[in-house]
């Protein structure tokens, strides 16, 4: 159909019902269409093309944050921590960005901070070998920050570039394990201190939440409660290459104001894809 | 919560018989987007509340209920009707000694299937019986190694094969376990997309051979409104059984339950509710629906 007619209320249902399968979320789905509405409205827009721009527009905008971080700087020791809820992908995609610092020829070591998880150390492991960076492991059941601690130190001592922190996987309410996560997450500083230097000098931190794109509403409860328990730099979307359209980005970025920084596209090591707002807006509404 | 909010709404107890029709609308329109909110599917939600709203209609107040207290008596008998009353827990109550019995474990890549293995493996070694965990996923690092590692922690036995595709691996435990004694076998297998042609194909392949009696979807509970469509494409490849919604110790509502069950029509047999190799227990309905209704 073309014309006045486009933007009817066959359309505004039909695109309540797509941001809604996209996991958007109910209140979000409600808002942005009302803001369409309107602004359809004031704008004299009748063509559901013009209308789908100024959606994408909209869209894209929702995923801008201040000051984003950026994952590299030089000079300084890289610390890259990956948390997040259990099996979102986490150990694979610190292989990912493992490969990328390398493919730069900075120098890597791993953190397999994950003394819990039966196997996780040698996956871990594997991943290494297979990409090219050592793993500093610590005894099954040791504490995980302990762990962290010698691979900073171990990194310090050996002028590498990056740490890259693999952690277990937690469900956010559970407070010990938060806990266990700030621990984790002031471990390099505290190496930092111990040589009567300046933490903020000498490193440069970034946290990063993984998170499953099949995931519903609960993403926001992660983010919530995860940036509660260390500061959190960056967010990574998994499992992208699934049917799920990883809707509920929208949420978490307005909730949490951390911006995407990459997406995991499948399970080897270069399905990696640094994160664009306007392309996955794009696809979103696909 | 939902019915703090309902109550909120609808307010005190009245002498008026029924609710009238606005009543009914503002009620369900915050049923609707509390399901939405749980991750409930989109149609399972639409279709629920359509049900509702004919309940509502002809439903008579009580006289020691608030109208809130009403409707969310009804929204709990509706959730648990749909999800199939105390099936799960007649089923869990399923005994396999005697025959034997091979299972299948599968779903998306990091859902959960090594681990409830493990879960599973243990409630039978409890029940007495002589469990075998078969690891089929050669693709993920470390994944025969978990498998291992979790069989030692429970006191299980698991298979290790020499084959190298999984297909061929799980002939030559299935024959290990029928010349050993083992039963139940539980074949896990390796996490892939439910749009994955040749991965779902591979299924099929696993299952011919396996020829199991019991074949787990493993969920995570937390999965959002593709629940359905992951549900279904596994459904249509492999004959589902049952379906195992894992990590329900998050906060998560589980909405993946009602649509899961609504649409592929499969029981939920059991929640995950941990990672220890404990931490499961069957699906009760009455609790999934007291903990949506907050
Ligand atoms: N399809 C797809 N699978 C992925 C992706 N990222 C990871 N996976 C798979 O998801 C599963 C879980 O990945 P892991 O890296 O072990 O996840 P994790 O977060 O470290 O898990 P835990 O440490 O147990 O919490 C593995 O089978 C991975 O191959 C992705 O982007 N796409
Ligand atoms: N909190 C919690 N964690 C769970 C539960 N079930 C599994 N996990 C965790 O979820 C993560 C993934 O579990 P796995 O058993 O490796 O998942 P999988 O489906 O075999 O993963 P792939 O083989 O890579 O597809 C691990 O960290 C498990 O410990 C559960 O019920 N609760
Ligand atoms: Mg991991
Ligand atoms: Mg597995």
């Amino acid at each position: 159909a073309t014309g006045e007619a486009e933007l009817g209320e066959e359309y505004y249902s039909e695109l309540h019902d797509a941001l809604i399968l996209a996991d958007i979320g109910a209140a979000l789905a409600e808002k942005t269409v009302s803001w369409l509405r309107t602004t359809s409205s004031e704008q004299g827009v009748s063509s559901s093309e013009v209308a789908r721009q100024l959606l994408k527009q909209r869209l894209t905008e929702m995923l801008a944050t201040e000051e984003p971080k950026p994952l590299f700087a030089d000079e300084r020791l890289n610390v890259i921590l990956f948390a997040g809820v259990n099996g979102t992908g986490k150990t694979t995609m610190l292989a990912k960005i493992a490969r990328l610092l390398l493919d730069e020829n900075l120098s890597v070591v791993a953190a397999a901070a994950d003394t819990f998880r039966a196997a996780a150390v040698e996956q871990l492991s594997i991943w290494g070998q297979r990409v090219g960076f050592p793993v500093i492991t610590g005894a099954q059941g040791a504490d995980p920050a302990s762990v962290v601690y010698n691979t900073v130190e171990h990194a310090l001592a050996q002028g590498k570039h990056a740490v890259l922190i693999d952690t277990a996987g937690r469900m956010q309410t559970k407070t010990a394990l938060m806990d266990e996560l700030s621990k984790i997450g002031r471990a390099a500083r505290k190496v930092v201190e111990k040589r009567g230097e300046d933490p903020d000098e000498k490193l440069h931190e970034v946290n990063l939440l993984v998170l499953d794109a099949t995931t519903g509403q609960n993403a926001i409860s992660q983010a919530k409660l995860f940036s509660e328990a260390i500061a959190l730099h960056g967010l990574v979307l998994n499992k992208i290459d699934g049917t799920a359209k990883g809707g509920v980005i929208f949420p978490v970025v307005a909730t949490a104001q951390v911006p995407v920084m990459f997406l995991g596209v499948g399970e080897d090591v270069d399905d990696i894809v640094e994160f664009d707002a306007a392309e996955f807006a794009s696809a979103l509404l696909d | 919560a939902l019915s703090d909010r309902l109550q909120k709404i609808l307010g005190g107890f009245r002498s008026r018989a029924r609710l009238n029709a606005a009543e009914i609308e503002s009620g369900l329109r915050e049923i609707r987007i509390a399901l939405l909110e749980a991750d409930v599917n989109l149609k399972v939600a639409r279709g629920f509340v359509t049900r509702l709203k004919d309940k509502l209609a002809s439903e008579t107040v009580g006289r020691a209920l608030t109208p809130a207290q009403t409707i969310v008596k009804l929204v709990h008998e509706e959730m648990v009707n749909v999800l199939g009353g105390d099936e799960a827990a007649q089923l869990a109550a399923t005994s396999y000694a005697g025959r034997f019995s091979p299972m299948m474990l599968i779903g998306l890549q990091g859902s959960g299937k090594t681990t409830t293995a493990g879960k599973l493996a243990l409630r039978f070694r409890n029940e007495g019986q002589r469990p075998l965990l078969v690891a089929l996923d050669l693709k993920r690092p470390a994944a025969v190694e978990q498998v291992s590692i979790i069989a030692g922690e429970i006191g299980v036995a698991a298979h290790s094969g020499t084959a190298t595709t999984p297909v061929d691996l799980a002939r030559e435990a299935l024959s290990y376990a029928r010349k050993e004694g083992f039963s139940p076998v539980l074949f896990d297998t390796a996490g892939r997309l439910q749009i994955d042609t040749e991965l779902m194909d591979e299924l099929t392949a696993i299952r011919q051979v396996v020829e199991p009696v019991e074949v787990f979807l493993v969920a995570d509970a937390m999965t959002g409104q593709e629940a359905v469509n992951i549900a279904q494409a596994f459904n249509e490849k492999v004959a589902l059984t049952g379906v195992i919604l894992s990590k329900f110790d998050s906060d998560t509502r589980g909405g993946a339950a009602l649509s899961i069950r609504e649409t592929v029509g499969v029981p939920i047999r059991f929640v995950g509710t941990g990672e220890r190799p404990d931490e499961i227990e069957p699906f009760y309905p009455e609790r999934w629906a007291s903990w949506i209704l907050g």
